[in-house]
């Protein structure tokens, strides 16, 4: 063997695959540019108190950082990632299964006592072990019915009150909520709700409060703002969304109806789950960050007892969500690919919004088998999406949205119960 | 990865002369955490 290698003579070749990885640039970097052409600017949707269109800057990467977003919008990220979840998916040796993952839980801070599965032989590659389970009860609920809780386990990068619709990421620069949601219609259920007990008065006051809903204002925090203005939209006068792209609704069985009706204050009875107050709650909107680490329990649960009315997939891209790139990167959130869901809880709007990465590529909620992301498919079909929308000469909201109907039609959606496990993010 | 809660919860009233959840109110919806914090599945984000 050391007579071969020395007499073997090197001749050095340019690979290949350079040439693949310019292709898949190019590629991406054309898609897009034209599917940024077919997406509508904001400013065209929002409209002001007066009713006139309001000009609002659409959420775009500016200023020093501009540069590196094009850069890096020319890179295959996902396509990287698709590839880095295969290689995760390769099953590894049996003997090399224990001291390769004992490795990676030093490396990236793994508590292996937690970790549901005591053997690790059992996980055959990565990609397993980083979608681990945990011991029942390492993870328990705060005792307070009242709380908030934490979804997943990570970091609080930042939390707050939303001022005028927007969401501080860091110091002096934000973006809209409709940037990172979508645009969405300020259902009768996502007003300031009421609470207490039920009085035919208030019934009425907070219907007809519902029904001038498309118009009214919000006054949170001092400042007056539209909810329409908030999440406005191309909605049609009959309440319908005029353009949707994909229609992937999805009818879940929830197991947890009874519990979550109970926790919305809902009873047997035909009481509608707003129902009324004899005392009104100003309400306001909240927001939390939270950033999972490649070490981190990747499966999320449900922070309250709430109702999940649909969802909305943002293909995106995948550029890496590091606390150091959301700091310095204004907008991350709305430019990666995310699974928005949107639903209501007992004191009014509710949403949940994982946001995929480039080393955790694929985004899995438990409910909604029909979902895809990172997928080529979903891309071709959103670049179709845009394209057909620009066609017919209509702007493209961006996103594919399902809606969920749960087992009972008084819920209306898919309930989940506070700390149920919702989904998480897979390798790939 | 990231997960990004946006919610609605009650306002509270405003405080006088501070106190409150530290934003100038008391009552409604206060914050238990803070910037930089681990936080683990099922811990308090915050109460109402």
């Amino acid at each position: 063997l050391n007579a071969a290698l020395k007499r073997t003579k090197i001749e050095w070749k340019p690979i290949p695959v350079a040439v693949g990885i310019g292709f898949l640039g190019a590629y991406q970097f054309y898609r897009i540019q034209r599917r940024e052409q077919h997406t509508q600017p904001e400013s065209d949707t929002a409209i002001g108190k007066d009713g006139a269109p309001k000009k609002r800057e659409r959420i775009r990467p500016s200023g020093p950082w501009f540069v590196q977003v094009q850069i890096m919008s020319t890179l295959p990220l996902k396509a990287a990632s698709r590839i880095w979840g295969r290689f995760n998916e390769l099953t590894i040796p049996y003997y090399l299964r224990v001291p390769g993952f004992k490795l990676y839980a030093f490396i990236f801070g793994v508590n292996l006592d937690e970790v549901a599965e005591p053997d690790l032989h059992t996980f055959p590659n990565l990609a397993a072990f980083f979608y681990r389970t945990l011991k029942p009860g390492v993870r328990p609920l705060d005792p307070d019915h009242n709380a908030v809780l934490s979804p997943a386990d990570g970091k609080v990068i930042q939390f707050g009150l939303i001022d005028n619709g927007e969401i501080e990421q860091i110091k002096g620069v934000t973006y809209s909520l409709d940037a990172l949601l979508g645009s969405v219609k300020p259902s009768k259920r996502a007003q300031p709700t009421i609470q207490g007990t039920p009085s035919s008065t208030a019934t009425k006051a907070h219907e007809e409060a519902a029904v001038r809903a498309d118009e009214e204002f919000a006054n949170i925090n001092g400042i007056s703002y539209t909810l329409p203005n908030l999440f406005s939209g191309p909605w049609s006068k009959d309440g319908t969304p005029s353009e949707m792209p994909t229609d992937q609704s999805t009818t879940s069985t929830a197991s947890s109806e009874a519990e979550v009706r109970a926790d919305l204050a809902l009873s047997s009875t035909s009481r509608p789950w707003w129902a009324p107050a004899s005392t009104q709650t100003a309400t306001a909107l909240y927001y939390c960050v939270i950033y999972l680490a490649p070490g981190d329990y990747h499966r999320f649960h449900s922070p309250v007892s709430w109702v999940v009315e649909s969802r909305r997939h943002f293909a995106g891209e995948l550029y890496s969500v590091s606390p150091y790139l959301q700091r310095t990167l204004p907008g991350l959130f709305t430019l990666n690919e995310r699974v928005v869901l949107l639903g209501r809880w007992r004191w009014g709007f509710f949403s949940y919004t994982p946001v995929g990465a480039t080393n955790v590529g694929s985004i899995k909620i438990n409910f909604d088998r029909e979902l895809r992301t990172n997928s080529l498919t979903t891309d071709t079909a959103a670049d179709r999406a845009a394209e057909e929308a620009s066609t017919r000469g209509e702007p493209y909201s961006g996103f594919a949205e399902a809606t969920y109907e749960g087992a009972s039609a008084v819920l209306g959606g898919h309930a989940l119960k506070r700390g149920e496990e919702m989904g998480g993010f897979q390798l790939g | 990865s990231t997960v990004v809660l946006v919610f609605e919860a009650p306002q509270g009233e405003r405080a006088v002369g501070g106190g409150g959840d530290g934003m100038g109110r008391k009552g409604g919806f206060r914050w238990n955490v803070e910037i930089g914090r681990r936080v683990r599945v099922g811990e308090a984000l915050g109460v109402v």
